[in-house]
């Protein structure tokens, strides 16, 4: 999941 | 990390304090939107359940945390220690007009269908128009206090810094997001109207108040 959609901004 | 995002965040935490502070030094909560509040804490609940599965740095971690229960605690002193004074008569705003279909349109329109990525999409949507109760009260009251006035230019300003972070890290890493960005950039747009009066009124000394 998270390895594709890299959501690093709060 | 870039500046710009760096400046947004504390404006972000600078919007959640000063609206903490307000609600407790006065010991009241008038002319506060408990239902913006609420569709926060359903924003930062939604998108940060990635805190147990996805470790990014200290400094996200923390910020996290401290958005959720800062927001809670919030919503605690409008809705309960400071529930005589919510302003509920103002506060009409038809929220779940707003969370029904921004949930629907998170189904179909997103990164990747799995149900972090769908609640993390919802979250960015709904955040975009969650301060349309609080905007909604303002107008139907014809007047916000200036400390609220303050709240809502440091959250607009937050928002307008995030998009000059979009613009920074296109051009130095190729990075964008589009859902983040049409979000963003709507979210940035509601906040216009209200830039404007709290230039020509709040900054030169007066109250906040709206032309009938």
């Amino acid at each position: 999941r998270y390895s594709f959609v890299d959501h690093d901004e709060l | 990390m870039n500046i710009f995002r760096l400046a947004g965040d504390i404006s972000h935490l600078l919007a959640i304090f000063i609206l903490l502070i307000k609600i407790w030094r006065s010991r009241s909560c008038a002319g506060i939107s408990g239902k913006s509040q609420v569709l926060f804490g359903m924003v930062f609940l939604t998108r940060y359940l990635d805190l147990f599965t996805s470790f990014i740095s200290v400094y996200n971690t923390v910020m996290k945390v401290i958005f959720i229960l800062a927001t809670l605690v919030t919503i605690y002193l409008v809705f309960f220690k400071f529930r005589a004074t919510y302003d509920s008569n103002n506060d009409t705003f038809r929220a779940e007009l707003l969370v029904i279909p921004i949930a629907g349109l998170a189904v179909l329109v997103n990164h990747e269908f799995s149900l972090f990525e769908i609640l993390w999409t919802f979250s960015i949507y709904l955040e975009s128009v969650s301060i349309m109760p609080q905007l909604y009260m303002i107008s139907k009251t014809g007047e916000a206090e200036t400390i609220t006035s303050h709240y809502l230019f440091a959250l607009g300003l937050y928002r307008g810094l995030y998009i000059v972070n979009w613009v920074w890290r296109y051009y130095t890493e190729q990075f964008y997001d589009w859902i983040a960005i049409v979000a963003g950039v709507v979210q940035t747009l509601l906040y216009c109207d209200f830039f404007y009066l709290y230039i020509t009124k709040v900054i030169k000394g007066k109250e906040m108040s709206l032309p009938a």
